[in-house]
């Protein structure tokens, strides 16, 4: 599953 | 960061800036679909509502606040300043038939039942269809200005750019988010049509027009 909380996109 | 996402941010910058020149120095909305501005604005608000509790980078910071700034912007122009230039009997696609499905799905398809976790997938879901209602106006009038056309590009290219760099993310960081990536691979697939007419047609010097 994703890294969690790895919002760092736009 | 990598030269794939840096590339795909400037390349939305560029079609968010394209268009919203387009608008302010022709003083004419023609052949927008403010409904898709609308829906961006949306996307962008509700996807970026972090920058009031995180802090990620000067960069992610100011761009979100360009993208925030120049989307509304854009939908103050089209239906306020320039309210008379829009054409609103072309832009008639039915956006409750997407609001509603996107919001739905978010509640049920997300990594975090959380507000802003649904918020961030709503607005993911949204950004992948919000173009429709600009490609429908586009098949109702059978043609595009050539710099709308430009516009359109830019904003494709950005979400394929994406896609390659979520491959690289995978390769090199282990990371990924599935809900991103088969949301931009639906966003991406959505332009496939309009790139071929781009290609063919806009790269060749001719006008942009339906049927092909």
């Amino acid at each position: 599953c994703p890294i969690r909380g790895k919002k760092d996109e736009l | 960061m990598n030269i794939f996402r840096l590339t795909g941010d400037l390349s939305h910058l560029a079609a968010i800036i394209i268009l919203l020149l387009k608008i302010w120095k022709s003083r004419s909305c023609a052949g927008i679909s403010g409904k898709s501005q609308v829906l961006f604005a949306l996307v962008f608000t509700t996807r970026y509502l972090d920058l009031l509790t995180s802090f990620i980078s000067l960069y992610n910071t100011t761009m979100k606040v360009i993208y925030i700034g120049c989307s509304y912007a854009t939908v103050y122009l089209i239906y306020m300043k320039l309210k008379a230039t829009y054409d609103g009997n072309h832009d008639t696609f039915r956006v409750e038939f997407l609001i509603v499905p996107v919001g739905g799905l978010a509640f049920l398809v997300n990594h975090d039942f959380s507000p802003l976790e649904i918020l961030w997938t709503f607005s993911i879901y949204l950004e992948s269809v919000a173009i429709l209602p600009q490609l429908f106006m586009i098949s109702k009038t059978g043609e595009a200005e050539t710099i709308t056309t430009h516009y359109l590009f830019f904003l494709g290219l950005y979400r394929a750019l994406y896609l390659i760099n979520w491959i690289w993310r995978f390769y090199f960081e282990g990371f990924f988010d599935m809900i991103a990536i088969v949301a931009g691979v639906v966003q991406t697939i959505l332009y496939c049509d309009f790139f071929y007419l781009y290609v063919t047609k806009v790269l060749k010097g001719k006008k942009l027009s339906l049927p092909a």
